[in-house]
């Protein structure tokens, strides 16, 4: 870690839930869903 | 959802070792407060047919309700251990979608499509109302599953509008359950009790939550809306609101010096062996006053009760609302007994309290009040260091409150120089620091405290090699104390995230000009071993070294043969040398079913075949009989 005076764990990014997944290249179902074969038929 | 996707009350979990450690004392915190505030509860798996199994997956997700597939997933991947994200995604799993997928969502929300990113858009959709239910409950903006103006945004314009304009920076909030999302919670699970929380008075009712006056004391706690000599006003609703907000007060400039008043609760039934006293003291008397925390415990067969002297509180501040934690470790029916003291010295008020709240849960370990609060935020005078604290392994650390940056707050966790550092492990192994912002609703089950936690790693390095958790007095910058002490401080671990300005003076999280942090360093470095194997026999580790079992199968020896021992639940199973098939009583009915299909068409092929054969036969018979007739016949005529 760089020294510096604080360790920000967020890196200074507010990112939510959706972005967390959206910058790993997860395209899940509203962003956060895992849907089974089932719902996602119907989906 | 609609549909049979509930879990049962108490539900069976697992914590992967896969997962961070932040992540898993994050978790548990995230079990406490749906404890506190639903009658969901959470135990480790023990065989159930379902469970919920939390792993370190590639971000945050989870299913929606119980799929009843024996293991089911959640992930709290890097960054997703933040306590309102666990619970968001396991009320995922407990049967919600997304508040803005409501199919009354148009009617509170505009979503602007062509802000959206492309190809993102079905993230976007409504459920009708035959696959979504909101239980009779209006529109939540407040809710903990409220996408954010920002979500999926191609640009920096909104993708959500709310029609109610105040809402825009309302929607999207990670901190806690809204009173609304509980309010689904609850009716959908049925509840009517919940584990830890046990009582709750701000004394705006005469009947003051049936608190009762003792008489073996001098005098008596008196039911008032303000005292001459302060406070003005109580501190449930800060005399905001004409005809409500009383509180009691213990006139101590009335008895002599050493008089008692006690005020004592109703009854009161522990579960938990454990439980958190919070309320909010004011005083206007001596400063000598103070106030006994008893517990009046009831035996079996004790009608009178044994009561027993828990916590002195003493030197209380004068004239101003002070918050207090005092724990307890009720196992039997008890009463919280308050015991005003008038001490030596003039007085010309007294003692007050108002907001108390009782639960079975555990207290914070210390609490950082910060008063004339709202001066400091966005002000380059809004860099504050907390006091030193110990934590209970005797660990000195301080919180730095960042409150200077323009739109957000930033809050950090640091180790600094303490008394005990020499009998002390260093790097400083699995802390976790949990900083909470308290939001200082009178009743505990509304708050939406804010809350973050860290953890010390102790393998963690900064650039210059040296072990981020080291003692400070080795790797700490030189700092001093208002009082002009010196010691060491740490680097800092936090974020500068921690909550916006705009939330943060929202809510009660500013009360008075008062704000209050709420710290917890615990020691979890139980979560980091695997359950221990038992030690392998030489045989078994020979022979099921080399031989791996798939889906969880156990390996054993059998007659001197490795073999594989599956998985099974209620109405699944895996099967195979390896446990590599999976079987399950529905595929039962289904090849029985086939099979019986199958040999009901064969024996109709058989049967039709044979009865075209028969008749063809027959018809034969009768043709060659006709015509040896006819031959007959020729001759005969």
């Amino acid at each position: 870690l760089p020294t510096q005076e604080n360790f920000d764990v967020d890196g200074g990014l507010d990112q939510d839930i959706f972005d967390i997944n959206e910058d790993l290249g997860l395209d899940l179902f509203e962003g956060d869903i895992r849907l089974d074969g089932a719902q996602d038929r119907n989906s | 959802i609609v549909g049979e996707y509930r879990w049962p009350h108490t539900i069976p979990y697992v914590l992967e070792d896969s997962l961070e450690m932040n992540a898993k004392g994050v978790i548990l915190n995230a079990f406490e407060r749906y404890r506190l505030k639903s009658c969901i509860d959470f135990k480790p798996w023990a065989g159930e047919a379902n469970y919920i199994s939390v792993f370190k997956g590639s971000g945050c997700w989870s299913s929606v309700g119980n799929r009843h597939v024996g293991k089911q997933q959640l992930s709290i991947g890097q960054n997703c251990d933040r306590i309102a994200t666990v619970q968001h995604e396991f009320l995922h799993a407990l049967g919600f979608w997304h508040e803005q997928s409501r199919s009354d969502r148009d009617d509170y929300v505009s979503i602007m499509w062509d802000r959206v990113m492309s190809g993102r858009e079905h993230n976007f959709n409504t459920y009708n109302d035959q696959e979504s239910d909101s239980l009779n409950v209006p529109y939540d903006y407040t809710s903990v599953m409220h996408y954010s103006k920002t979500a999926f945004q191609n640009g920096t314009e909104p993708t959500i509008v709310t029609r109610i304009s105040d809402f825009m920076d309302v929607i999207g909030q990670r901190m806690d359950f809204s009173d609304s999302d509980l309010l689904k919670l609850n009716r959908l699970y049925n509840c009517t009790t919940s584990l830890s929380f046990m009582d709750s008075c701000s004394f705006e009712l005469e009947n003051v939550c049936g608190m009762i006056q003792s008489s073996d004391d001098n005098a008596d706690w008196q039911w008032v809306s303000q005292v001459p000599r302060g406070p003005e006003s109580d501190h449930s609703s800060m005399g905001q609101c004409k005809g409500s907000g009383f509180f009691m007060h213990f006139n101590s400039s009335s008895v002599s010096v050493g008089a008692t008043a006690l005020l004592e609760s109703r009854t009161l039934y522990p579960k938990r062996g454990f439980q958190c006293l919070q309320f909010y003291l004011y005083n206007t008397g001596s400063e000598n006053d103070q106030l006994n925390i008893y517990t009046r415990e009831y035996p079996a067969d004790n009608v009178v009760g044994t009561l027993t002297l828990v916590e002195e509180i003493k030197e209380i501040p004068i004239g101003s609302w002070q918050l207090y934690h005092v724990t307890l470790k009720m196992t039997k029916k008890f009463r919280v007994v308050f015991g005003g003291v008038r001490g030596a010295g003039a007085s010309l008020g007294g003692l007050s309290i108002d907001d108390i709240n009782l639960s079975e849960t555990q207290c914070p370990h210390h609490i950082w009040h910060i008063t004339n609060f709202t001066q400091l935020i966005g002000s380059p005078s809004g860099t504050l260091y907390s006091p030193p604290f110990y934590s209970p392994k005797g660990y000195a650390f301080q919180i730095h409150l960042n409150l200077s940056h323009s739109t957000n707050a930033g809050i950090y966790f640091h180790l600094i120089s303490g008394a005990n550092d020499d009998q002390l492990q260093w790097p400083c192994p699995w802390q976790q620091a949990t900083m909470t912002l308290l939001d200082q609703n009178p009743d505990i089950r509304q708050r939406m405290s804010n809350q973050r936690s860290v953890t010390t790693d102790p393998l963690m390095t900064t650039d210059n090699g040296s072990y981020l958790w080291d003692r400070p007095s080795k790797v700490g910058e030189v700092a001093f104390f208002p009082n002009g002490t010196q010691f060491r401080r740490g680097q800092g671990s936090g974020t500068s995230v921690f909550i916006t300005h705009k939330r943060l003076k929202s809510r009660d999280f500013i009360k008075g000009d008062d704000v209050y942090i709420l710290l917890t360093v615990e020691d979890i470095s139980h979560l980091n071993s695997t359950p221990v194997q038992p030690t392998p026999t030489s045989t078994v580790k020979d022979l099921c070294t080399n031989f791996t079992c798939e889906n969880d199968g156990i390996c054993i020896v059998q007659n001197g043969k490795a073999e594989c021992r599956c998985q099974s639940g209620e109405d699944w199973w895996y099967m195979g040398e390896r446990c590599e098939k999976r079987g399950s009583t529905r595929d039962t009915i289904v090849i029985a079913a086939s099979s019986t299909v199958a040999m009901f068409a064969l024996m109709l092929i058989v049967t039709l075949i044979s009865v075209y054969c028969t008749r063809k036969k027959y018809r034969r018979r009768i043709s060659s009989n006709t015509a040896a007739m006819t031959l007959e016949n020729q001759h005969a005529f």
